[in-house]
This record gives C-alpha cells, structure tokens and sequence, in this order.
C-alpha cells in the first residue's frame, strides 16, 4: 500500500491511498485502502492515509477517527494520531498512518515493526524512515 | 496558517530482516517522491493535485505494493484499489477490483470529479475507465517475479501476507515461525481464505 497527505498553502488538506491488497488474496477482497473513513480521509483539520491489517483497519475506522479525536476531543494532531494507534486496533491490528493538518503539521505514527514513510514540511523540515 | 506540509508512505508491513540495499531502494523512491511533491507545492499546485501526482509515482514504480509492483491474488492475478479525498467539500472518488488502468488513484479521482458517485468497482470501474479514456495495459504489466515467489511461498505457508516486500530467502521464516498473526490471530485463521 503507498500514500500521500498534503497541506497546501491555503491549509486545504487532501489524502490518497492506493494498494494490490494481500498477498494470495480471495478474489474480490476490498481492503480499507479504497474505504473513505477507513484508510483513507480528509476534511478542513486534517488528511490522513492509513496502511497496514486492511480488515483491523476497517473496524477501526482509523482515517476518519483521527479527525475525529481532533474535532471532538481537541487533540492536537501528533496526540490525536498516537491515540488511534494506541486505542483503535483491537485484537492485536497492525497498521501505521500519516497525517496533515491544516495548521502545516505533520504526523505519523504505527505499531507494526515499520513503515515505509517520508515528510517535509515548507520550514524545510524533511525525514525519510523505516523502522 | 501555518505553511505546506507533505507525508508519503510504502506500507507498513515490514520485515525485520530487509536487506540493507533494499531499504536504500525504499529510501530513494520516497525521497523521489517526497521531492515531486515538494517542487509541486512550491509551484502552488494544490493539495488534490499534489497527492494525485505522487501516488502516480508510487504507483508506477514497481517497488511497494501499488500499481505495478502489486500484491497477487490467489489466483495470481493483480486486483488493485484506491482512494482519493479533497478537505474542502469532503469530496471523494474510490475503485476497486481494477485489473487494467495503469494508475488506479487517477481513476478514483475520475470518480470524484466526473461521476455522480464516490465509488465504483470491479466491472463498472473498468467501463468508467473506458469512457473516460484513461491509460490501461494488461494485467500482466502489474505482476512481477518477485511477487509470483512470493504467492508462492503464500502458499506453501497457506497464509495471506501482508503488503510487505520480504526477501526470498527469509519467507521461509513465515513458514518457520507459526506464531505469525494477523487481527490478533494465527495467521492460519486465514488460510481458508
């Protein structure tokens, strides 16, 4: 799976994810890739792509639930990706995300042993990582 | 308001045991990419189209598990999916079960922006494709060696891998190593599957 958040100048936020799915996958197997609210969404606070247990993913609603916590809870969006990672994958998911927000902040966060991630933000901040 | 700001990620499933040229690989395509969509943002495209042309990139490059470079399906064949959302407005576009576009994410933006719908899948994705003329090849084009191994040793593991790129010679680990689970279960939950 392989995705992409962006905040542009105005602090408009989009998200795009895109994937094969599992390997030796049944036929006509949907992932959470292409399921708005679950691996991928955006809306004015946030963008956000998810990747990782497609079906742990799906039950979570992880996309959706990190604007959530920020609407609703008023998580700043680095806590408000923690939280989904730390809360929302039961029964022992795997996944990993990132996110924008609106404010020019970027964020990632995963419990799986990695994830294939990279950042930049205009104050020239820029991180490539793995582990 | 704070200034632009860019995220890029390959997947989460990833071995322990990656060799290190891999991971320098991995590396240099989300720094590629990282740099399109930087230079993007710098020319004031805005979000929508930034994370479009990015994932176009990944998609293309056959080294995570989109586009060409996808994760096989049982029947080793390559059944892709993606999404793509806009904040303001909340607009959307979705496919799923695409065998022949080149780049998926596209055709979900297609969905976004030229259908009365936000998602549209397996045959009905493929006629939208047609109509609206976006590039297709064969299925074959996604399919790589690296991956029939993989399926391969999927199978004789009678498991379902997660979309990670794992080397030949440590799969066996996934046969070795039992306790592999997925959902907080024994992997051979799946096997069914």
């Amino acid at each position: 799976t392989v995705g992409c958040v962006v905040v542009d100048s105005q602090g408009h936020c989009a998200a795009a994810t895109s994937t094969g799915g599992l390997m030796n996958k049944m036929m006509g197997r949907i992932g959470d890739s292409p399921l708005i609210g679950a691996g991928t969404y955006a809306c004015d606070l946030c963008g956000v792509s998810c990747t990782g247990e497609g079906e742990a993913i799906i039950r979570g609603t992880l996309a959706r639930d990190v604007a959530a916590v920020m609407e609703y809870k008023g998580l700043g969006l680095q806590e408000a990706v923690d939280y989904v990672i730390r809360n929302r994958l039961d029964g022992g998911g795997k996944a990993g995300l990132i996110a924008v927000s609106s404010k020019g902040e970027v964020a990632c966060a995963f419990n799986s042993v990695g994830m294939f991630r990279g950042c930049a933000t205009e104050d020239g901040f820029m991180e490539v990582g793995i582990w | 308001m704070g200034g632009w700001a860019i995220a890029v990620h390959g997947g989460a499933g990833v071995d322990p045991d990656l060799p290190r040229e891999r991971q320098e690989e991995a590396r240099n395509l989300l720094t590629r990419c990282l740099n399109i969509g930087i230079s993007a943002l710098r020319s004031s495209l805005p979000a929508i189209d930034v994370v479009e042309l990015v994932v176009r990139e990944l998609e293309t490059d056959p080294l995570f598990n989109s586009g060409r470079g996808s994760a096989l399906t049982e029947k080793a064949t390559v059944e892709m999916e993606a999404s793509i959302m806009d904040g303001p407005g909340r607009r959307c576009g979705a496919v799923s079960g695409i065998t022949t576009v080149k780049n998926p994410v596209s055709l979900a933006r297609l969905v976004m922006e030229k259908s009365p719908h936000s998602y549209l899948a397996f045959s009905g994705a493929e006629e939208f494709a047609k109509q609206q003329g976006v590039e297709t090849v064969d299925n074959s084009y996604f399919i790589t060696e690296d991956n029939l191994g993989m399926l391969k040793l999927a199978k004789e593991a009678n498991s379902i891998l997660f979309d990670y790129r794992i080397p030949l010679e440590s799969c066996g680990a996934a046969v070795e190593n039992p306790q592999l689970q997925m959902n907080g279960l024994p992997i051979s939950v799946y096997a069914p599957e």
